[in-house]
C-alpha cells in the first residue's frame, strides 16, 4: 500500500478520534507511524529518538488535542520541525580566499572525483576559473577519471607526480598561483573513517591547503551507520558542509537527517545525475517531503 | 515468569536497537524480536539463541560451491553506482586464476570515465585476459564479444564488469538485460551467475534494489562489499527473507585478496559484536 505518510496519520487520527475527541493514545499511535516512516526512510535510530521527542514537545504545547484537525496540525510540526533540523535557507559556498579552495573527502565510492568536476563545471560557468587537483593515488585510473572529466568540461586538472597525494596538492596550488585560477577543488581518495593512517593523511592534506570549504561526500542510500563516518570526518577536519548523492535514486534520504543533526554542518548541494550538470542547490522543503516518504 | 522479567525485556530492547543500528530493517527486527521472545527463557542465554536465529535465517538460503556446469562459466556482475563491482571483479578474477582457472574479462562499463582503464590496471594484475572495445563501445557487443572468445579459445571463465546504474533508470534496466540476451544467445544458459554487489552501508534501498534487479535480471547471489568499515550489512536479512537470495561473498578491503565467500556465523559474531 503507497500511502503517504500523511494520509497514514490522517486515517489514524479518524479512526482513533471517531469514538470523540483525541486522546494522549491517539498521539502516541501518530509519534510511533511517524518513529516507523522514519526508520524505513533510513534516518538513524537514536536521531529518530531525539527527534521525537521534539515533535512531541511541540504537539503538547501547541495543543495538538485540543485542535480541529490534528492530524493536519500534527504533520505540519512533524514537517517543519523536519525541515529546520536540515536547515531553513538555502546554504552556499563561502569561498573567501583568493585563490578559494574546496576540498572533497568521504568513505569509497560515495561521487567525490564526479562531485569535484560537477562543482568545478558549476564554478566555471558562474564565470569563475577553476582548476581541479586529482590527489587520489591509490584507486586505479582515480586520476585518469578526473583528468577525462576535466577534459569534458575543459578545466585544466593538475596531477603532479602522480604519486604523493601532499606533493601533488602542493603542485596544485603552485599552478592556481601561476596560472591566476581564482578557485581550485581539490579530489582525495576514498577512505574509512577507522583507517588511522589515510583519516591522518587527510588532516594533513586539509592542514596543507586550508581550504575555505571541507565538504564531505555521502550517498543519499546510507543507512544507519552514517553518523559514525561523519562525526568521524567531522572531529577530524571541522567540515564545512555535505554534498549528497545519488538523489536521481529512490532512496528515501534519512541519512540527510541524521548527519545534519549530528554535526549541524549544511548540505550544500545534491548530486542528481551522473552528468556533470548533475549538481543541484540543496533545497530543504523537497528533502524533508521525500524523507516523510 | 521468567519472560516477564525486567532482565529479558531489557535485553531484547537492547537487541532491537542493535538489530535496527545494523540496517536490518524494522520489520524482520520485529520478526526476529518474536522469535527470540517466543525461544528465550532467561535473558542470559538471549544473545546465543539470537545468533542461532541469524545464523539459521541466512542458512536457509545457503547455496553450495560454486561449480561450472559448463565451459566457459559466465558470471555477470551488477549494481548500483559505486558499490565495488569493477574492484570485486578484480578480486574474483585473481581467486580463479590462483585455483587455476583460465579467465576472461569483458570491459562492460563502457560510459564512466576510466572505467575501462580501472579494469584494465587489475586485469593486468591478476593475469586475466582483457576483452574491450573502448569508452563508448556498445556494452552487449563487448559482452558477446568476450563469451565468443572464450567459447573458440576454450577458456574456464567469463565475468562481465556492467556500468554502475540505478535501478530507477528503466533504459539502463533494458539495456542490462539486453547484455544477458546476447550473451545467452552464445550460451543457452550464460550468464550462469548474476552477482548484485551492495555496499554494506546500504540502508532500506538495498531491499529495493535487490527487487528490482530481480524483476530485471535472475540475480543468483550477493556481494556485500565494504564490511572492513564500521557497517554491519544488516539489510541481508531483509533481501534473503523476502528474495531469498544468498550472499555468496564478501569484500573486506580494496586490495585484490580482500574478497571472502560468506560464512554465516561469522557475519552474524560480527554483527553483533
Ligand atoms: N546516478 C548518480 N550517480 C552518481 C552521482 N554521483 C556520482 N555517481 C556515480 O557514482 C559512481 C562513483 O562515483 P565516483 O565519483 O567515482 O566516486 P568516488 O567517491 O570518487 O569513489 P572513490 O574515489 O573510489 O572513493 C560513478 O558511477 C558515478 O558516475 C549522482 O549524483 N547520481
Ligand atoms: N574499503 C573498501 N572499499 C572497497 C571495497 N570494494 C570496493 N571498494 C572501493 O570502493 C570504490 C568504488 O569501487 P568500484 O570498483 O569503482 O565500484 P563500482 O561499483 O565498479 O563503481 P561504478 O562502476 O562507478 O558503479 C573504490 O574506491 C574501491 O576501492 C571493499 O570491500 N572495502
Ligand atoms: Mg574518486
Ligand atoms: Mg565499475
Amino acid at each position: 500500500m503507497f500511502e503517504s505518510l500523511q494520509e497514514k496519520l490522517g486515517r489514524a487520527f479518524r479512526i482513533l478520534s471517531g469514538k470523540g475527541r483525541i486522546t494522549e493514545k491517539n498521539i502516541e499511535e501518530a509519534v510511533r507511524m511517524v518513529k516507523l516512516s522514519l526508520l524505513e526512510a533510513d534516518v538513524n535510530y537514536k536521531v529518530v529518538k531525539e527527534f521525537i521527542n521534539r515533535v512531541l514537545e511541540k504537539a503538547v504545547g501547541e495543543e495538538v488535542l485540543r485542535s480541529f484537525s490534528p492530524d493536519q496540525q500534527f504533520i505540519k510540526i512533524v514537517r517543519d520541525e523536519l525541515i529546520s533540523v536540515l536547515g531553513e535557507k538555502i546554504s552556499r559556498l563561502e569561498l573567501q580566499s583568493n585563490p578559494s579552495k574546496v576540498v572533497l573527502v568521504g568513505l569509497q565510492g560515495t561521487g567525490k572525483t564526479t562531485s569535484c568536476a560537477k562543482l568545478a563545471y558549476r564554478l566555471k560557468s558562474q564565470g569563475k576559473k577553476p582548476l581541479l587537483v586529482a590527489a587520489d593515488v591509490y584507486r586505479p585510473a582515480a586520476i585518469d577519471q578526473l583528468e577525462q572529466l576535466g577534459k569534458q568540461i575543459g578545466i585544466p586538472v593538475c596531477s603532479g607526480d602522480r604519486k604523493n597525494p601532499l606533493g601533488i596538492i602542493r603542485q596544485g596550488i603552485e599552478d592556481a598561483t601561476r596560472n591566476v585560477n581564482d578557485v581550485i577543488v581539490f579530489d582525495t581518495a576514498g577512505r574509512l573513517h577507522v583507517d588511522e593512517d589515510m583519516m591522518s593523511e587527510v588532516r594533513e592534506i586539509v592542514k596543507i591547503v586550508k581550504p575555505d570549504e571541507v565538504l564531505m561526500v555521502v550517498d543519499s542510500m546510507m543507512g544507519q551507520d552514517a553518523v559514525t563516518s561523519a562525526n568521524k570526518f567531522n572531529d577530524a577536519l571541522e567540515l564545512s558542509g555535505f554534498i549528497v548523492t545519488k538523489l536521481d535514486g529512490d532512496a528515501r534520504g534519512g541519512v540527510i537527517l541524521s548527519i545534519r543533526h549530528v554535526t549541524g554542518k549544511p548540505v550544500k548541494f545534491v548530486g542528481i545525475s551522473e552528468k556533470v550538470d548533475g549538481l543541484e542547490v540543496f533545497h530543504p522543503d523537497r528533502v524533508a517531503g521525500r524523507i516523510l516518504g | 515468569d521468567a519472560l516477564s522479567g525486567g532482565d529479558l525485556s531489557a535485553a531484547i530492547e537492547e537487541v532491537e536497537e542493535l538489530l535496527i543500528l545494523s540496517d536490518m530493517g524494522m520489520e524482520t527486527v520485529e520478526s526476529v524480536v518474536d522469535t527470540l521472545r517466543s525461544r528465550t527463557k532467561r535473558s542470559d542465554n538471549a544473545v546465543q539463541v539470537l545468533k542461532e536465529i541469524l545464523v539459521e535465517h541466512l542458512k536457509e538460503v545457503e547455496t553450495s560451491e560454486t561449480i561450472f556446469s559448463e565451459l566457459p562459466h559466465v558470471i555477470s556482475v551488477v549494481g548500483v553506482n559505486g558499490t565495488g563491482k569493477t574492484t570485486t571483479i578484480g578480486k574474483l578474477s585473481k581467486m580463479y586464476s590462483s585455483l587455476g582457472k583460465s579467465v576472461v574479462v569483458a570491459s562492460g562499463d563502457t560510459f564512466r570515465a576510466a572505467a575501462v582503464e580501472q579494469l584494465k590496471h587489475w586485469c593486468e594484475q591478476t593475469g586475466a585476459e582483457f576483452i574491450s572495445q573502448g569508452h563508448g563501445a556498445d556494452a552487449a557487443s563487448v559482452a558477446f564479444d568476450a563469451v565468443n572468445h572464450a567459447l573458440s579459445k576454450k577458456k574456464d571463465l567469463v565475468i562481465i564488469d556492467t556500468a554502475g546504474r540505478l535501478h530507477t533508470r528503466h533504459n539502463l534496466m533494458e539495456e542490462l538485460k539486453k547484455i544477458h540476451r546476447v550473451v545467452a544467445r552464445l550460451i543457452e544458459d550464460a550468464p550462469h551467475e548474476v552477482l548484485l554487489v551492495i555496499d554494506a552501508n546500504t540502508g532500506q534501498n538495498g531491499l529495493m534494489q535487490a527487487r528490482k534487479f530481480l524483476d530485471a535480471v535472475r540475480v543468483t547471489g550477493i556481494i556485500l562489499t565494504k564490511l572492513d568499515g564500521t557497517a554491519k550489512g544488516g539489510i541481508v536479512f531483509a533481501i534473503s527473507r523476502e528474495l531469498g537470495i544468498p550472499v555468496k561473498y564478501i569484500g573486506i578491503g580494496e586490495k585484490l585478496e580482500d574478497l571472502r565467500p560468506f560464512d554465516p556465523e561469522m557475519f552474524v559474531e560480527a554483527l553483533l559484536s
